[in-house]
């Protein structure tokens, strides 16, 4: 199961 | 943060308002290609949803409202106020073609079945192509201005400097995104032959014009 990503990017 | 990322933004701030000034200086969108502004709309409005939703920064939240801006701006401009001058004739890239097959994977390779989420990961499958009706049109007509070249370059560095920035993040945080990582790179190898005749010709003072 992959997490997921934080959305910190443009 | 990290330096590679922060430039990144810098370069696609830089493209951002390279064109915005050049069509407002000119009063012309000539060799624009509206479709890809019009995809460029559609990424950042699908992307930053979430500015509704998540609170990552004042930074992060300034930028998408700048992005979003800016994107909706640059449509004016062609599409209403300096309409006289698009060159619609040289734009018919059909952008079906790269908006089904995005919505379509989308669906099928996702983190998580999330409408913000879903619409995320459209967003970074179109931005990934969505300049091609842009390349396609220069190609077109064979030539850009040194203007829309140099925008085109800093708009292809800024996902280039973002896999620089990815390939630190996997080292200093174990940060991985596969399919931002695997978009980004099929985004930049798509402006792998403009880098090229950017670097060989706009660079050395020569206009850029495809080889015949």
């Amino acid at each position: 199961h992959e997490n997921k990503a934080p959305k910190d990017e443009l | 943060m990290n330096i590679f990322r922060l430039l990144g933004d810098i370069c696609h701030l830089v493209a951002i308002i390279v064109l915005l000034l050049k069509i407002w200086k000119t009063r012309s969108c000539a060799g624009i290609s509206g479709k890809s502004q019009i995809l460029f709309a559609l990424v950042y409005t699908t992307r930053y949803v979430d500015l509704f939703f998540t609170y990552v920064s004042l930074y992060n939240s300034v930028m998408k409202v700048i992005f979003l801006a800016s994107s909706y701006a640059t449509l004016y401009l062609i599409y209403v106020k300096f309409k006289a001058t698009y060159d619609f004739n040289h734009d018919t890239f059909r952008i079906e073609f790269l908006l089904i097959p995005c919505v379509i994977l989308s669906l099928l390779i996702t983190h998580d079945y999330s409408p913000v989420e879903l619409l995320w990961t459209f967003s970074i499958y179109l931005e990934a192509v969505a300049i091609l009706p842009q390349l396609f049109m220069v190609s077109k007509t064979g030539e850009a201005e040194t203007i829309t070249s140099h925008y085109l370059f800093a708009l292809g560095a800024y996902r280039a400097l973002y896999i620089v920035n990815w390939i630190y993040r996997y080292y200093t945080e174990s940060f991985i995104d596969g399919i931002a990582v695997v978009a980004g790179i099929i985004q930049t190898i798509l402006y792998a032959d403009f880098f090229y005749l950017y670097i060989t010709k706009v660079l050395k003072g020569k206009d850029f014009k495809l080889p015949a």
